[in-house]
């Protein structure tokens, strides 16, 4: 017969349904679905002539050389060998359907008509994973198996290989491959292939622990750890090395932990060497990160103030520095007009702590027509030093009429008076006021 | 100054003596600023001469000592703008500025005379001091001399001018100044200097006119520019401080 190839779904029936099907006839349908696919088949509608073992017609399903059931009678009735509502799926991409019918069908010399059967099949996907762990538990042969992990898709299936171990050539083989890993994560766990079990012999790993500047990574080693070792010689035959910064923390082996390794990097190097033999547990190393610190900062002088203050500073942390009044934030010789100094990735301050100078206001201008006098100390113009200017009476006078103007340095590094004016005073000449006028006497 | 007396040093201390066209006077306004006649600078009757030098001095009452003292230099020259020069018989407007150089340092003999601000200070009557380095007894005085003069009224002044058929203008920006019954007057060299009035109220001299010109010199009366009718255009040039 003409086999159903590639379809992934369709109906086989008796020839002539649903008319009576032949005498004498003998047909094996073999249906093929794609691979990657099981074959599921339904009888909706069963009438064949029922006999004992269904010796005279009959419908043969088999699959996977394997029989699946021969059927004959008719679908709810107890006679010959009916399927019922079973349903038939095959393992692998292909079933075949064989239909015997034998010379008659008759029954006490009464002719009776059977309509044969009406079937639907249709591609299921296969989960070869599972098929693969069918065939280990049977102990059969099916193909290459994944050697760790399996996948199922529609259709298909693939192989994958736990961390530290690559997927060969052949698709489904694991090998031991751990000399570029790489952890990004601001945590978290490496091991040695296998541990606690014996790690694989040959072995070239190197394990890259890689976090955001400004953090730094600790080590913890847990137990057990266990290394081949050699009682004279320090490690000749595994060893475990740990790098950071670019130098080497040491060389370790042996039953003695590591225990805990402050590496104060951000990038760590985790070297693991192997010969070709030993059956020690290897090694697990939980890493942990931090965020770096920068050192409290401490003012210079007292008139410094550190705007809220933090019991602790880090990366990215920064501080604003300010002055008491009447005091300059000042940089080597250069006034600054505001500081902030931020924690560095490196764990220390972008630029030094300033100190606070007193104001200095500068000598007083002269005032034309006058002069000044220190009310504090003479020649002192630091903050709050004050002056007194007055005019060269009685030829001047003041133009606001006052005797004289006190000024006192401000806090902002000028001289102002009570009002807050920088403007020194002025003093303008006094008209009409003779020092000796005329005078008669005489009358 | 005709009869008059011979000043001390600080009687007035604003005095400046000029050397124009010849000797004239002027009076110390601020430190900067000498208030003086036109006419020194631009004469009637005689074309002003470019390059005329402009010689002020201060500070003292003798002619040679406070030419000792050296010429203070004039920065700028402001004329009134309504003085006409061309005009013989109006000395109208014969008012005018000279900005020093420099600021002068006041001191006991050299102080500034304020400016009227009402019009009391002209009232029949009220003497004033004239002041100058001019003609006394036909000849040129060495010191700085004065003389009190009482101001006239203008109905006086111009009955006075009209008896004398004079054609000079006598106009509201002028007074007069003076007694027919005394032969005491400003005469020539003495122009420019200020007629001071003491303010009783406010203990200050103020400088109420300028010595502007008369017919001959103590015949009369004497004529002075008002200053009171030139405070804001003096203000206006010098500045309101």
């Amino acid at each position: 017969s003409i086999p159903i190839i590639n379809k992934l779904y369709g109906e086989v029936t008796s020839p002539m349904y649903p008319k009576s099907y032949p005498n004498n006839y003998d047909e094996t349908r073999e249906i093929v679905v794609p691979q990657g696919y099981s074959v599921k088949l339904v009888f909706w509608q069963f009438d064949l002539e029922p006999s004992e073992g269904c010796f005279y017609d009959y419908v043969k399903i088999s699959a996977d050389k394997k029989d699946l059931g021969r059927f004959c009678g008719q679908l709810g009735s107890t006679p010959g060998n009916p399927p019922s509502q079973k349903e038939f799926v095959s393992q692998g991409n292909q079933m075949w359907l064989t239909f015997h019918t034998d010379f008659s069908n008759e029954e006490n010399g009464t002719t009776i008509f059977y309509k044969g059967f009406l079937a639907y099949f249709q591609a299921v996907d296969m989960d070869e994973c599972a098929a693969q762990d069918n065939a280990i538990e049977e102990n059969s042969n099916l193909g290459l198996r994944c050697e760790h992990l399996c996948h199922n898709s529609v259709g298909s299936y693939f192989c994958s290989c736990r961390p530290g171990y690559k997927l060969q050539a052949d698709k489904h083989s694991c090998r031991a491959e751990c000399s570029n890993e790489l952890f990004t994560e601001t945590s978290g766990y490496i091991s040695s292939l296998e541990y606690p079990q014996a790690y694989p012999p040959d072995m070239r790993c190197n394990y890259s622990i890689r976090v955001d500047r400004g953090l730094t990574i600790n080590l913890k080693f847990l137990e057990p750890f266990e290394i081949d070792d050699h009682q004279q010689v320090h490690c000749p035959y595994d060893q475990l090395q740990v790098y950071a910064n670019g130098k080497s923390f040491g060389e370790y082996c042996g039953r003695k932990s590591p225990g805990v390794m402050d590496t104060s990097s951000n990038a760590v190097d985790v070297l693991f060497f192997t010969d070709e033999s030993g059956d020690s547990g290897g090694w697990k190393i939980h890493y942990t990160t931090e965020v770096i610190k920068c050192p409290q900062p401490k003012a210079l002088d007292k008139f410094t103030v550190i705007n809220n203050l933090q019991p602790q500073y880090q990366f990215r942390d920064y501080l604003i520095v300010t002055c008491k009044l009447g005091y300059q934030l000042t940089e080597g010789n250069q006034q600054l007009k505001s500081f902030t100094s931020v924690c560095q990735d490196d764990g220390t301050w972008h630029r030094p702590m300033p100190y606070c100078k007193i104001v200095n206001c500068g000598a007083p201008k002269k005032l034309p027509n006058g002069n000044f006098k220190y009310l504090t100390k003479e020649g002192g113009n630091t903050y709050k030093a004050e002056i007194l200017y007055t005019c060269q009476e009685p030829y001047y006078r003041m133009v606001n009429g006052e005797e004289n103007a006190k000024y006192t340095c401000s806090a902002q590094g000028t001289w102002k008076d009570k009002h807050g004016n920088e403007k020194i005073p002025r003093c303008l000449p006094v008209c009409g006021k003779p020092v000796n006028p005329v005078v008669e006497n005489q009358r | 100054i005709i009869a008059g007396k011979s000043a001390q040093l600080g009687n007035f201390p604003w005095q400046a003596f000029t050397n124009i066209y010849g000797r004239g006077g002027g009076a110390l306004l601020g430190d900067r600023w000498i208030l003086t006649a036109a006419h020194i600078l631009h004469p009637k009757d005689s074309s002003s001469l470019p390059n005329t030098s402009i010689d002020v001095f201060l500070g003292h009452t003798n002619v040679d000592e406070i030419m000792k003292m050296g010429i203070r230099p004039v920065r700028r020259v402001i004329i009134h703008p309504g003085y006409n020069q061309n005009d013989t018989n109006n000395f109208d407007n014969d008012i005018a500025l000279l900005e020093l150089e420099n600021s002068v340092p006041l001191g006991p003999h050299l102080l500034p005379i304020c400016l009227p601000d009402n019009e009391t200070f002209y009232e029949k009557g009220l003497v004033g001091y004239v002041s100058g380095f001019g003609i006394e007894s036909q000849k040129l005085s060495d010191d700085l001399k004065f003389v009190s003069l009482p101001m006239a009224s203008s109905k006086n002044c111009q009955n006075w001018l009209n008896e004398k058929n004079s054609k000079q203008v006598f106009s509201t920006n002028m007074f007069c100044a003076g007694d027919k019954t005394r032969k005491q007057d400003a005469c020539q060299g003495d122009s420019g200097g200020v007629f001071a009035v003491k303010d009783e109220s406010g203990d200050r001299w103020v400088a109420t006119g300028i010595v502007s010109w008369g017919i001959g010199c103590s015949k009369g009366y004497g004529f002075y520019t008002k200053v009171l009718k030139y405070v804001d255009w003096i203000k206006k040039e010098i500045g309101e401080s």
